[in-house]
């Protein structure tokens, strides 16, 4: 035990941007039938690609993250997941009416601002809430 | 993500691409997944369609940038772009430090005024200043500017929780320097052929003639009004006087207005809430 731990903690100083990733034996990112774990990934979105800079002030574009990957909880390599998520898996497996199967969703949002003109000239900053994915977990 | 909504990956991201096996084979967007992506953000914006500004407007954050290039920026945008920074870097500050304030204050202390009602905004909206009437030396005393601002873009469900008034004023090498000069801004009520309009105080600073710079005047209950009653909005007026009530030519005094520089020309800045978002269809 005391071995995997040093082990996950030089995983962990390996990958610093993918903290939510699941350790042990999905460190590659996919589980072994080849699909992948719950992780943010990332769209971006580029304002000038749409020809939106005649409207758009800023900025010139965002990274879109998303959530994406399947929860699977191995009993030894559960660290990062929720309890409850766990249980959930667990309830799935035995009766899959009774629960749905845990998903990978976002555990972490921030704010993003938009600055914009309008069709009469006016100019418009709006801040959206909750908006940018930071973390991916498993609910 | 197909190629073109691709970019070339900053070296950061470059870096932890390394660390990570490699990403599913990409594919390119058709035209309609495009379009539907188009309509996505400008849901999100609450925006029914793309806006299309009138003169194509330059732009504060690219200098010279296509038709524009022969127009610098106006004051309004300029204003607007430094708040958007203000915002940015707090959002920035708010992830290091685990804590978020109200949305702009950091453009407070950066120097903007600040206004305890804008610090729960979601949303600020300038507008331009679209007509400007002037009683100059011309006409009898008291002087006077008038200035009218079209605020129906504002979503009638829209709690608008400050609005201000911006005027730039030049030094005024007509009066001593060090004279004092009393600047109000009151909003126009009613207007009548045969006698002076009705008026509603809204404010009042006092400033050194010889002071320049940017003043800032509170017009929510203006705002307010105009939003209830859209017909009745009838503009501000601004008036000058000295400390023993002589009225001044606001224009003497140094208040710039659409003539002026574009940087310096007036404009009103309002603050509000945005209304709970409405439920959109998951892609």
């Amino acid at each position: 035990a005391a071995r995997q731990l040093r082990k996950r903690q030089h995983q962990k100083t390996k990958h610093p941007s993918h903290a939510n990733r699941l350790p042990g034996s999905f460190d590659d990112g996919r589980v072994p039938e080849g699909r992948q774990v719950c992780r943010r990934h990332e769209l971006y979105v580029s304002f000038q690609d749409l020809g939106w800079l005649d409207w758009v002030i800023a900025p010139q574009g965002y990274s879109a993250f998303y959530c994406e990957g399947e929860c699977a909880f191995p009993l030894d390599s559960c660290m990062n997941a929720t309890n409850h998520a766990i249980l959930q898996s667990l309830v799935h497996l035995m009766k899959p009416e009774a629960a749905p199967k845990a998903c990978c969703a976002p555990t972490k949002l921030s704010a993003t601002s938009v600055l914009y003109y309008d069709s009469n000239n006016n100019v418009i900053l709006k801040k959206h809430r909750n908006m940018v994915v930071k973390t991916c977990g498993c609910h | 993500v197909g190629e073109p909504w691709a970019r070339a990956p900053s070296s950061r991201a470059a870096s932890c691409r390394q660390q990570q096996p490699p990403p599913p084979p990409h594919r390119r967007l058709s035209g309609r997944e495009k379009r539907e992506m188009q309509r996505e953000i400008l849901a999100l914006l609450g925006l029914p369609g793309r806006p299309r500004p009138r003169a194509r407007p330059a732009s504060p954050s690219r200098p010279g940038a296509g038709a524009a290039r022969q127009q610098p920026p106006s004051a309004a945008p300029l204003f607007m772009l430094d708040l958007y920074r203000a915002a940015a870097s707090q959002d920035d500050e708010g992830e290091r430090e685990g804590e978020l304030g109200g949305p702009w204050s950091l453009a407070w202390a950066r120097g903007l005024p600040r206004s305890s009602a804008a610090d729960g905004a979601d949303t600020v909206m300038s507008f331009v200043n679209l007509v400007e009437l002037d009683r100059d030396l011309f006409h009898p005393k008291p002087y006077w500017k008038e200035f009218r601002f079209d605020l129906t873009p504002i979503p009638a469900e829209e709690a608008v929780t400050a609005a201000e008034f911006r005027i730039y004023k030049m030094q005024s090498f007509s009066w001593h320097g060090n004279q004092t000069l009393h600047i109000s801004i009151h909003e126009i009520v009613q207007e009548h052929r045969n006698r002076e309009s009705e008026l509603l105080f809204l404010d009042l600073q006092d400033f050194q003639a010889q002071a320049e710079g940017w003043l800032v005047f509170d017009i929510s209950a203006a705002s307010n009004h105009w939003l209830l009653n859209r017909r009745y909005n009838l503009g501000l007026r601004l008036y000058v006087e000295t400390e023993d009530g002589q009225s001044i030519d606001p224009g003497l005094a140094g208040f710039l207005g659409r003539h002026g520089p574009r940087s310096k020309q007036p404009f009103v800045v309002t603050f509000f809430r945005a209304s709970p978002s409405q439920s959109r269809t998951p892609r």
